[in-house]
């Protein structure tokens, strides 16, 4: 473990706390893509799969747990709780254009073709381009609420720390995984446009609001 | 192999 795969944790377990604190609080979860959140649902099932087989460390599995009940949380929130809140309308980008892709891509590209592997590359992969939907959605409305862009914030942050800590392991302890490498780069680099409206709106206390 | 082996990140 080293200060950015920490940081990085935090910064998600942030994102994810955020995101039920603004449903739970607001009651709502307007603006809130649930399509995006079943993906992420669905990269913690396949990428958690070996909770109870392969033990790492107290933290590693208390984590886990969290990650896999609170996303599922989630998605019951939007989808049965707060169902009446929920912006259908605008949360219309296609999860098959995403998780077909991901499916074949892991079933090519993989460290080793056994079953464990390529749900866990899957997961990977999924995992870069599962907030398309949200950024898709926010695109379609125009806006969205401060609390949700401190999310977005909070969720980007996470893998581009994850990025220092991918270079940590490769100078220090001689472990890199490309595969995870370059999805995480994927990914972080999708949150750029949003990284830039963030710092040039919401830290100047501006709502979050998209060039018409 | 030791990519599949340690899988110790979240």
């Amino acid at each position: 473990m080293n200060a950015f795969r920490l940081v990085g944790d935090l910064c998600h377990l942030a994102a994810i706390v955020l995101l039920l604190l603004k449903i739970w609080k607001s009651r709502s979860v307007a603006g809130l893509s649930g399509k995006s959140q079943i993906l992420f649902g669905l990269v913690f099932v396949t990428r958690y799969l070996d909770l109870v087989t392969n033990f790492v460390s107290p933290y590693n599995t208390i984590m886990k747990v969290f990650f896999l009940s609170s996303s599922i949380a989630t998605v019951y929130l939007i989808y049965t709780k707060f169902k009446a809140t929920y912006d259908g309308n605008h949360d219309t980008f296609r999860m098959e254009f995403l998780l077909i892709p991901c499916a074949l891509l892991a079933i090519v590209v993989n460290h080793e073709f056994s079953p464990m592997e390529i749900l866990w590359t899957f997961s990977i992969y999924l995992e870069a381009v599962a907030i398309l939907p949200q950024l898709f959605m926010i695109s379609k409305t125009g806006e969205a609420e401060t609390i949700t862009s401190h999310y977005l914030f909070a969720l980007g942050s996470y893998r581009g720390l994850y990025i220092m800590n991918w270079l940590y392991r490769y100078y220090y302890e001689n472990n890199f995984d490309v595969i995870a490498v370059v999805a995480g780069i994927v990914q972080t680099v999708l949150y750029c446009d949003f990284f830039y409206l963030y710092i040039t709106k919401v830290l100047q206390g501006k709502k979050l609001q998209l060039p018409a | 192999k030791e990519n599949t082996a340690r899988k110790d990140e979240l």
